[in-house]
């Protein structure tokens, strides 16, 4: 309770109509940024919370990454190996396409909660994407594979390895431009 | 190879023109359309706000200045290479990286760059009834002239007699009609643009009664479609002057020392109208009501046992 409390009144102040239509003064929706940013990764502890209790053992370690909308994680650059887990709020059962910003020269598996490898995909990033100011992130391709059957408010977890002595990934899928000032 | 760009399949699929980057072939449920899909922007009006004819476009009202200005170079060729490895008359090896078609087991996609601030990818993943239109734009360029930039979509000859359907925050639809209102009689629209802009919170939607066409959008925008078979939204805006209705500063957010970037996707659906119903509803709660993703690191984890 006290952790989603935050985020509680912060979607209240976004109630007003200058957070709607955007006609705040800038300090004041640099606010809202900073009241919305803050309240969320407050509420993140409560979802790790119902996620140990959905799967019954601890999952501990959980981290989130909110700037994959602008290609950059900083888990999925990095790490040689880590677990995503995929929360469905719905309640019916939905397919995501995953997209997971991933260093240009280097190749992953998936593999899906029954053990099999799921069919991926490396997409470069288009230029204007890698080079968007203030991004900062060695992504410049994406990861993409599709999630089937997340069960109705529910989770699925893929784990996710990087291939570091295997055959380099496809070249046409990974051609990249080396960025330019 | 260097063949035509093309997404998806005949259930639903995008060809793109070979000479110009704007147009497309749709392939819904058998048919054909063309479909013509580009970036536009209205000139903001400038003003001192003292007269109504004087009044700059700002944060609270929107006041195009004439008709949208395309972005892009209508001709412009679109580029269609892979990546593959050439060999020029001198024998040096060389690669052309590619621009589009890019397609694999899960998804296609066409990435296109209109200018320097303006690029989207269309794309279609397997098996899915929707095409995406991923755009980027910005930082809109700091020339003191307003830019209002909007997405068109525009199916020629579609016949929806002037009317288009907005959502009301994600509910029911509700519908309008081309300088119309339902409550009183409009006799002179002065803004013939903004009069017919709505706020459009998950899609808009035209139908001749046959098929239904429908954009939705990742975030509120406001939107319209101002001729038969149209649909365009506003996705960026850069003002540089205060229309005086409160807000006191100009539409004019930076960051580091240059104009906001936004990236964003539309999402296309179109068939008949038996079928687009759910389509439409289904994919709004997807793609509006996604799943979370939480990470978690190497700890004990290293094999499926251990996921398990």
């Amino acid at each position: 309770e006290v952790n989603i409390t935050a985020l509680r009144e912060t979607m209240g102040v976004m109630q007003h109509h200058d957070a709607i239509t955007g006609t705040a003064k800038q300090h004041v929706a640099n606010d809202y940024a900073r009241l919305l940013s803050e309240a969320i990764a407050e509420c993140e502890e409560t979802s790790h919370e119902i996620l140990t209790s959905l799967a019954g053992w601890e999952m501990t370690g959980m981290d989130t990454c909110p700037l994959t909308n602008i290609s950059q994680c900083e888990i999925s650059e990095r790490e040689e190996q880590y677990v995503l887990t995929l929360y469905n709020p719905l309640s019916r059962p939905v397919v995501e396409h995953v997209r997971l910003p991933v260093p240009g020269d280097t190749a992953y598996t998936v593999v899906d909660p029954d053990g099999r490898s799921v069919a991926v995909q490396f997409v470069r990033l288009p230029m204007p994407v890698v080079r968007v100011p203030g991004r900062r992130s060695s992504a410049t391709a994406e990861l993409v594979f599709r999630a089937d059957g997340l069960p109705p408010l529910g989770y699925k977890s893929y784990l996710i390895t990087r291939q570091t002595d295997g055959p380099k990934r496809n070249k046409r899928w990974s051609a990249v431009e080396e960025p330019t000032a | 190879g260097e063949s035509s760009a093309d997404l998806g399949d005949s259930r639903l699929g995008l060809k793109l023109d070979d000479k110009d980057s704007r147009r497309f072939v749709l392939y819904a449920d058998g048919e054909e359309y063309p479909l013509v899909q580009e970036f536009l922007y209205y000139k903001s009006m400038e003003g001192d706000n003292k007269r109504d004819n004087r009044r700059a476009s700002g944060a609270y009202i929107f006041r195009p200045d004439g008709d949208p200005v395309p972005v892009c170079d209508a001709q412009k060729k679109p580029k269609r290479f892979f990546g593959l490895d050439r060999q020029d008359r001198f024998g040096v090896r060389y690669t052309i990286l590619m621009d589009c078609p890019i397609s694999g087991p899960v998804v296609q996609e066409i990435h296109q760059e209109c200018n320097e601030w303006v690029s989207q990818v269309v794309r279609k993943y397997a098996d899915e009834d929707h095409i995406e239109f991923e755009w980027l734009v910005g930082p809109i360029p700091d020339d003191s002239i307003g830019k209002e930039v909007i997405t068109r979509f525009h199916i020629p000859f579609y016949q929806n007699n002037q009317t288009f359907y907005t959502d009301s925050n994600g509910r029911e639809m509700l519908k309008r009609v081309l300088n119309y209102r339902p409550s009183f009689s409009l006799k002179d629209n002065l803004e013939n643009v903004s009069g017919n802009y709505y706020p459009i919170t998950s899609r808009i939607t035209l139908t001749d009664n046959r098929t239904r066409f429908s954009v939705l959008n990742d975030r509120s925008q406001g939107g319209t479609s101002l001729q038969n078979g149209q649909i365009e939204l506003m996705v960026h805006r850069r003002l540089f002057f205060d229309d005086a209705f409160g807000v006191d500063e100009a539409l004019n957010e930076t960051a580091f020392g240059m104009g906001l970037v936004a990236r964003g996707q539309h999402y296309l659906t179109m068939g008949p109208v038996n079928k687009q119903f759910a389509v439409e509803r289904l994919l709004a709660q997807r793609k509006l009501i996604r799943p979370q993703y939480f990470y978690t690191r190497k700890q004990s984890v290293t094999s499926h046992d251990d996921l398990k």
